[in-house]
């Protein structure tokens, strides 16, 4: 290994990263955590952290360009260079760059992150047929609104797992209107356009309007590549016009003729000879992740190595099951040292706490567990190999005795309020409390008087110590039988709770156990600027947290969205 | 058996125009990576740091030692990699 003159590195631990922009290439969702894995690659091995910014200025400045890209040393189209990143220091220095006329994806082919849909934001799986035919790409067959979809199983007849594939027509990326979708036909600089365009700007991306008119309101965002579309080219971003001519020869797949480098290319109307309209046919891409972590080896004081299995090594090589090379551990431990603190160990059964007697009001249910006090213990771990950090999205997430607790599928795991302990578990929500189902829609304790609520559809359960009360119809509460579950709960003040179900909420009075009069309320009115479909909704450390799919929305005691972050790593400690 | 067909190499508008002899690729690949210096160098002086340059990069990334433009180390020039250089400078 090598580290640049003078040994050039972080003077702190705690690094800082932002990314400034995305590629039109893969889901932002997925270019988010191509970079956080490839941070973790040096995390894991030295006491470094890495915390990723918003705004302001971080260490490590993440962004992608094409050719002359703002610093002395332009880009050179498809291939060749990848990316490039600076040794540690102030300004430029710690930011890494990506070549955008290169096809970012794992290293695989196209990685397609489908939106909406029934597949909870699965990626395609291709090949799938459908209606007895086979497809390798999104299609917009059995569809009138030529919104490209996809399966993400192998079988759409047997499973109906689908979702919508990224194009501009469902929506933008970055740009100033939140991801709104393209606006056909819009106007701009007084022209009308029918499709993304690179007019007006120099960097080669494409973009639309979100209104019909740029000109008057100005709103715009970025077109997000089709899994068809060409790279780099001329027409970056059209799919491949099949058949087109070629030489006055006809074409009907990608071609190598014409190039002395055997790159596949196509033409992107039906005659090259007349349009000249082209790009290189989507190939096996290059993996974001190994690049990048390539790139931050760098940004953290490594220079190139020459093991050729090193990931320092310069030249770009596509490994399937990645690991540090010793050459890589011991470059960077040279700089950092390395990982502090014991490794993680699996939960030891703590000493057991006892909880209250039965509150007198609750009368006791057939299914009440055991009649002498309750002693709560810390259940035994079901299987800790069971890594928490797999999951993109838990059944609930909510605090119980100060802790947070993320529930899945029957089990679930805890993650201690103090100390920088990670998380601990699986635990068998069975073990703890025999009476629930496996899926738990939401969870809440009433701290003062230590009960605990559970729901999942129509039911709730309420525990006090092991003696529950339950299952009971949410509609004894108060709920409208139309509410078919519950999925988030607040606690407000000493016996309110509010309850969430879609863009609704509840407030639930504990004392009289029913909702309050003028309820139900939106969601989005009261509560500005978080999704209006979060699945989770909870109270943790003076904030107000609203989940959605792997991300949370973070409310301060001011109702300003103060944060979004990743539930994996910010709450659960991956 | 018929002649193979001459293929025509034509130039893509728009692209990053990169037809360039192994020679000139060689030179400015040597050049970007800091294996060499950028300044001018007469004819015979240029052919000594061409040959001492190729070396240190065919040790670098660990090929054979020629000091000959072979077809190893043109396979790597065209290989893709970091921008980084790998001479710090």
């Amino acid at each position: 290994y090598k580290t640049f003159d003078g040994d050039l590195k972080w003077s702190h631990n705690d690094v800082t990263y932002r990314i400034l922009n995305y590629s039109p290439d893969m889901d932002s969702s997925l270019i988010d955590d191509a970079f956080a894995r490839a941070f973790k690659v040096w995390s894991d091995v030295t006491p470094l952290t890495f915390t990723r910014l918003f705004q302001g200025t971080a260490d490590i400045m993440i962004s992608f360009g094409k050719a002359d890209h703002g610093d002395p040393y332009p880009f050179d189209g498809k291939d060749g260079l990848l990316a490039h990143a600076y040794p540690p220091g102030e300004g430029m220095q710690g930011d890494a760059h990506f070549d955008d006329d290169e096809y970012w994806t794992l290293g695989k082919g196209a990685v397609v992150k489908t939106r909406f849909g029934n597949a909870e934001g699965a990626n395609c799986h291709f090949p799938f047929t459908f209606e007895g035919k086979s497809y390798t790409s999104c299609t917009t067959e059995g569809r009138t609104d030529n919104l490209p979809w996809c399966a993400t199983t192998a079988d759409y007849n047997k499973d109906k797992k689908y979702g919508f594939c990224p194009s501009e027509l469902l929506y933008t990326f970055d740009g100033n209107a939140d991801g709104a979708p393209c606006v056909f036909p819009f106007t701009f600089l007084g022209d009308e356009y029918d499709s993304c365009t690179t007019e007006g700007r120099r960097d080669g991306y494409r973009w639309c309007a979100t209104t019909s008119n740029f000109d008057k309101d100005k709103k715009y965002g970025f077109c997000p590549s089709r899994d068809t579309a060409v790279i780099g080219g001329n027409s970056e971003g059209e799919p491949c016009h099949f058949p087109f001519v070629f030489l006055g020869k006809e074409y009907d797949s990608c071609t190598s003729e014409g190039r002395g480098d055997g790159k596949l290319w196509c033409g992107t109307t039906d005659n090259y000879d007349e349009d000249k309209k082209w790009g290189f046919c989507p190939d096996q891409g290059y993996s974001l992740f190994l690049v990048a972590a390539h790139e931050f080896g760098h940004a953290l004081g490594l220079d190139h190595s020459n093991i050729r299995d090193a990931l320092m090594y310069p030249m770009y090589s596509y490994v399937e099951n990645f690991s540090l090379h010793k050459d890589d551990i011991e470059g960077i431990q040279y700089l950092y040292g390395s990982r502090t603190g014991p490794d993680p160990t699996p939960p030891q059964p703590d000493t057991p706490t006892t909880t209250p007697y039965p509150d007198e009001t609750d009368e006791t249910d057939e299914t009440d567990a055991t009649e002498e006090p309750s002693i709560m213990t810390t259940p035994s771990t079901v299987d800790p190999t069971q890594d928490a950090c797999k999951h993109i999205k838990f059944d609930t997430i909510t605090v119980i005795q100060g802790h947070l607790h993320f529930f899945k599928d029957g089990q679930f795991w805890k993650v201690p309020n103090r100390g920088d302990g990670g998380q601990q578990g699986p635990f068998s929500i069975s073990e703890s409390w025999p009476a629930l189902p496996t899926v738990i829609d939401s969870a809440f304790e009433d701290v003062p008087t230590k009960k605990l609520y559970f729901f999942s559809g129509s039911r709730f359960w309420v525990y006090t110590g092991n003696s529950v009360l339950g299952p009971r119809s949410i509609e004894k509460l108060g709920l409208p039988s139309s509410v078919q579950k519950v999925e988030g709960a607040l606690q407000r003040g000493k016996s309110k709770v509010l309850l969430f179900n879609g863009e609704d909420f509840w407030r639930l009075d504990l004392k009289t156990q029913t909702v309050d009069k003028g309820y139900p309320k939106n969601t989005g009115d009261v509560f500005g600027g978080v999704p209006h479909d979060a699945h989770d909704v909870f109270q943790y450390k003076g904030h107000i947290y609203f989940c959605r799919d792997r991300f949370y929305w973070r409310m301060n005691s001011r109702r300003q969205v103060d944060r979004v972050g990743y539930v994996k790593y910010d709450l659960l400690k991956c | 058996w018929s002649l193979p067909v001459k293929s025509v190499f034509v130039t893509f508008p728009g692209e990053v125009v990169k037809n360039m002899t192994d020679t000139e690729l060689a030179e400015s690949y040597l050049k970007k990576f800091g294996y060499m210096e950028t300044e001018l160098r007469s004819g015979f002086q240029s052919m000594v740091s061409t040959s001492k340059a190729l070396k240190k990069m065919q040790r670098q990334m660990g090929l054979e030692e020629t000091g000959e433009l072979d077809k190893p180390t043109l396979e790597a020039m065209k290989h893709p990699r970091c921008g980084v250089p790998d001479v710090a400078n």
